[in-house]
């Protein structure tokens, strides 16, 4: 089952 | 102080419509280069990330860095009130606690003026920076629209396959299954309506239907959509506007 990712676990916040 | 006068207040309006259902309220940086703004959605699955760079105004002034923060749902009735035609100018001083609003009828002698409180808004900058790009579509965006439409009635997820010479959007559901294939057109009358996919590897990402419902929402801003996916990574959804863009980064589903 896909698993929908947080966007947030793919940037890094400056 | 900050001024930026609109050619038409239908710009901001479309800006304003495509972004105010994913986020509810957001900073807009304004410098001398123009406004940006980025912001999550609230359920920090979808990036937007917007610049209107100063050339998109009939006139733009920016004195000192300044951040306003604006509930979008309040903007959006307040713009509401001018007519699409009208010019529109926003102006904020450099420690304001509102924003100026101010529409000018171009036909009568007719000015209107609003002020909208600006909130206090704590939100970390993302770092989206540049990034390699597996494949890139350029389609249409009314017929992107109609492919997420039509593609959500069965699921929740749309699936998008790229390979050389065609993009497949594909959805698997309870009552059945669609599948949608585009390839690679050169329209020179037309060239709104011109399709190229450009693929360094083959992409297989699926995305949740019901944010990029959200996404399409941006459909009026520009006749053309920018997609660009990589594997396992967030695809970019690219609407330009006259000088500048409104970007979608929406986080992918895959199994882990």
């Amino acid at each position: 089952m896909d698993k929908q990712h947080s966007i947030l676990s793919f940037y890094s916040s400056f | 102080m900050l001024e930026g006068k609109f050619e038409e207040a239908s710009l901001l309006k479309k800006i304003v419509e495509a972004m105010k259902d994913c986020v509810s309220s957001c900073n807009f940086n304004c410098t001398e280069n123009g406004i940006s703004v980025q912001a999550v959605d609230n359920s920090r699955v979808l990036l937007i990330s917007l610049l209107i760079e100063k050339d998109t105004f009939e006139e733009y002034r920016c004195d000192r860095n300044i951040t306003l923060g604006v509930g979008l749902g309040s903007l959006s009735k307040i713009i509401g009130n001018g007519a699409n035609s009208d010019y529109l100018t926003i102006s904020a001083d450099d420690d304001a606690d509102k924003l100026n609003i101010i529409f000018e009828d171009k036909v009568k002698d007719k000015i209107s003026e609003y002020n909208l409180k600006l909130l206090d808004i704590d939100a970390d900058l993302l770092d989206v920076g540049p990034m390699d790009t597996d494949a890139t579509i350029t389609l249409p965006s009314a017929d992107f629209a109609k492919i997420c439409k039509d593609m959500k009635v069965l699921s929740e997820s749309l699936q998008i396959i790229v390979t050389k010479d065609s993009a497949l959007f594909q959805s698997v559901g309870d009552i059945g299954t669609g599948n949608i294939v585009i390839r690679p057109k050169t329209d020179i009358d037309h060239p709104e309506e011109s399709v190229t996919i450009s693929l360094d590897k083959p992409i297989d990402l699926s995305f949740g239907s019901k944010y990029l419902s959200d996404i399409i929402k941006a459909t009026s801003l520009s006749q053309k959509v920018t997609i660009k996916l990589t594997d396992q990574s967030p695809g970019v959804f690219e609407y330009k506007l006259p000088s500048g863009y409104l970007r979608f980064y929406l986080a992918p589903k895959f199994d882990e």
